[in-house]
Formats: structure tokens, sequence, C-alpha cells
């Protein structure tokens, strides 16, 4: 119920008009969103309890390692029940598989609408959304740990808290399942971090700051 | 930890 509280407002996109080129104006009206996400998603961070009380490494590192997934939880939640096969990145940024594909997101379409159609056919309800976000950060592998005991008190603390949820529910399957999505979280999240470098890289797509910095933290 | 000073900035932020 904390973590239901302390969830963000979904922001809007603020629709890019540096460009007369559509694709790019698509791709940089995304990267502005996903930078203003970033900054929200630290100040999110800072509530889940457990999170302050991580030494301030631990906290960059775990943002560092898990900021991707957490925001494609959020993506992958805003497009459930949508009618049709887009992404809603906002309530006013909703891209088809062409529209990625034209902004050079091909493969983040698939990665994404794959994560989607899992947790579309899992029904996932708010509690175990923002649980799964926060579960996502507190997993995120990040290496090396400053303090491995307080990290792990921190991912124990999610964990109970789902397992309570889903014992009130009488859903015994459901953490394990919900576990079991972390990979494909995971693997989707790697695929987004790439396709955006890529684009940054190759195509000299410009980035902000934060957002920059955030990726090549993962680079 | 210079090269992830935004990061850095805002977590010591407390607001």
């Amino acid at each position: 119920s904390h973590l239901l509280l302390t969830e963000p407002t979904p922001l809007a996109a603020n629709q890019d008009d540096s460009t007369n080129d559509s694709s790019l104006r698509t791709l940089l009206t995304l990267c502005d969103l996903l930078n203003r996400e970033l900054l929200v998603l630290i100040g999110w961070a800072k509530q889940i309890p457990g999170f302050s009380g991580l030494s301030l490494v631990d906290q960059m590192s775990l943002l560092q390692s898990g900021w991707m997934e957490a925001l494609l939880v959020g993506v992958a939640w805003r497009s459930q029940g949508v009618a049709g096969e887009g992404l809603v990145f906002a309530g006013n940024l909703r891209l088809d598989e062409g529209q990625c594909r034209a902004a050079g997101l091909a493969d983040l379409y698939e990665a994404l609408h794959h994560l989607t159609a899992k947790y579309q056919v899992m029904n996932l309800s708010p509690e175990e959304v923002v649980t799964l976000k926060a579960m996502a950060l507190a997993n995120s592998d990040a290496d090396p740990v400053d303090c491995l005991e307080s990290v792990q008190r921190f991912q124990d603390g999610l964990h109970e808290a789902l397992q309570e949820y889903e014992s009130s529910r009488r859903e015994q399957h459901r953490t394990g399942r919900l576990l079991m999505s972390l990979p494909l979280l995971r693997q989707t999240a790697d695929r987004a971090v790439k396709a955006l470098l890529r684009l940054h890289h190759h195509r000299h797509v410009p980035l902000h700051k934060l957002l920059l910095e955030m990726l090549d933290a993962k680079a | 930890k210079e090269k992830h000073k935004i990061l850095h900035r805002l977590l010591q932020n407390s607001t």
C-alpha cells in the first residue's frame, strides 16, 4: 500500500518541434520523456521502504543497473488492454510497430511487445506492478555491492510484502510467477539500452545529460 | 564518482 501511494503520476510527452523529420521528432520526444521519467524514478526510489537505508554507493549502483527495467515495467503496464499493438510510453505518446521501426526502434518494439504480452496474460494487479518495479530495482545485480547485507534486507522486505499480498488473495503461485518474469524484463531492458546507445553513437541522436549518464553506466 | 555526478547530486538532495 505504501508503494501504491508513492507511485508517481504518469508524465505526458512534450512534442519535440525542433525538426521536420517526423521519425526523428518521435525519437527526440521519446528521449525527452525518458529523461524526465528518470528524474521521477530517482525521487520515487528514495521512497521505497529500505532504499534510503542503503549506502549512497549502493543506491547509485542499484539505480545505474536497474533504471531501465523499472521504467519498462511502467511502459508495459500502461500498454495493457490497449486496443491494437501499440506501446504506450505516455498517454499522448503511443507508438505502433511502424512508427518504432521508422525511428530506429524496431528491436525495442519487438522486445517490449513481448514483455507487454506476457504481463497481459498474467493479468497483473496494480499492487503487483508497483512491487515488480521495486523488485526490479532491488534485484538489479549491481556489482560490486558495498553492503550486501543491507541490499539483501531491502530485497527481503519487498519479497515479504509480495508474499503477504499474494497469500491474502489466496494466490500461492503468483509470487513465483512474478519472479519468473524478471529474466524477460532484464533481457528487454538490455535491448532497450542497446537500441538507445546505438541511436546515440551511430545516428548521433542527441540525448539529455541524465539519460546519457545512465546509459553510459550501462555501456 | 565524477562520471555519475547528476545521479549523485539527485540522491544527495533530500527533497
